[in-house]
């Protein structure tokens, strides 16, 4: 069973956090017409073992987790997105063409381990 | 070294995004309601955490993951008697297709003219719309030989906007490119023309050559993202 975790530690455990992708950054503003930016979020944190059956974890991260209780040289199971979705984006090519594209995960919804 | 990292990550992220490079478009293309709708209701949905098919567009009636518009490349064809004779406008069309990728599967190509506000109140003389597929090579800006042309349509009265359904022959100029030598839009005036309307028509005729637009709106499915859809069982 999971052992709850104090509060000091809970803010480094494996979640999503918010990063907004602003094209202007990217120099991308003169060619995408729609959206200017979208909030596609990533996820960062440890996977504890004690924490893994908790933590919207894989079968697979419990295994890795156990194993490296047992083995430290087999690294520790690792934050990732677990649900994703995708965004529409509209833009025009080198042809002057305008496209509406929708383009498959592209914003982190869920992390696990 | 870590600009030209970036420039190849950007790259191959920019390929993996179905673009060759990083667009640099030369004039901003008008964006239709159609394709800003299609946006707009995806968001929403994004939003509400709805679920969405990306693989077919609900407005359009199609399956489809792309939307392109194409913008029109002709150019106006100037008759040395227009006056006298009972053309009005005379204009080849042009889209460029090689844009559609080879995965892609054409699902629907609606050629869209935009014929202006001033079409639906005064139209002045009767006029009629005549499109037509060119079909042999022209030379230069030299209008189209009539025997070298097929009739796709013909509107009378036309006004506002107007929408061709052009799959087949979308479809036959992305299987043979060299096929694809345009589309000739001629408006004509019905009935003869008389001095006393000879004014008004050349007014009208002013302002639609002047007003006209035309796009090609292409719905491509990428059956690599897409699966065909299955059959219904009888």
């Amino acid at each position: 069973s999971a052992i709850p975790a104090n509060k000091a530690s809970c803010k480094n455990l494996c979640h999503r956090h918010q990063l907004f992708i602003n094209f202007r950054d990217l120099g991308w503003q003169k060619w995408i017409i729609a959206p200017k930016g979208f909030m596609a979020n990533y996820c960062h944190g440890e996977c504890p073992f004690s924490l893994t059956t908790s933590l919207n974890s894989s079968n697979y991260a419990f295994m890795q987790a156990l194993m490296h209780a047992v083995d430290p040289e087999t690294p520790q199971a690792v934050c990732i997105p677990t649900k994703l979705s995708p965004i529409s984006m509209l833009y025009q090519d080198n042809d002057d063409n305008v496209i509406l594209r929708h383009y498959e995960d592209m914003v982190v919804d869920e992390c696990g381990c | 070294a870590l600009s030209q990292t970036l420039q190849f990550q950007e790259y191959v992220f920019l390929q993996f995004l179905g673009l060759d490079k990083v667009p640099s478009p030369q004039k901003f293309q008008p964006v239709p309601y159609i394709l800003k709708k299609i946006f707009q209701d995806r968001e929403a949905a994004a939003i509400t955490g709805g679920s969405q098919d990306l693989c077919s567009v609900k407005d359009l009636g199609v399956r489809g993951n792309v939307l392109r518009l194409l913008p029109d490349q002709g150019f106006y064809l100037y008759s040395k008697n227009l006056s006298q004779a009972s053309s009005c406008l005379q204009k080849l069309l042009y889209f460029n297709l090689p844009a559609i990728k080879d995965k892609e599967q054409l699902t629907m190509a609606q050629l869209g003219l935009d014929l202006g506000p001033n079409t639906y109140y005064n139209l002045g003389p009767e006029l009629e719309l005549a499109l037509f597929l060119v079909q042999e090579p022209r030379v230069g800006h030299s209008i189209p030989k009539p025997g070298k042309l097929f009739v796709l349509k013909s509107v009378p009265w036309p006004q506002g906007v107007l929408h061709f359904n052009l799959l087949d022959v979308a479809k036959d100029w992305n299987n043979n490119p060299q096929k694809n030598l345009g589309l000739f839009l001629e408006i004509l005036v019905k009935g003869d023309r008389d001095s006393g309307v000879n004014f008004q028509l050349e007014d009208t005729c002013a302002r639609l050559r002047h007003s006209l637009h035309a796009s090609l709106l292409v719905v491509t499915l990428n059956s690599e993202q897409c699966h065909p859809s299955s059959r219904k069982r009888r």
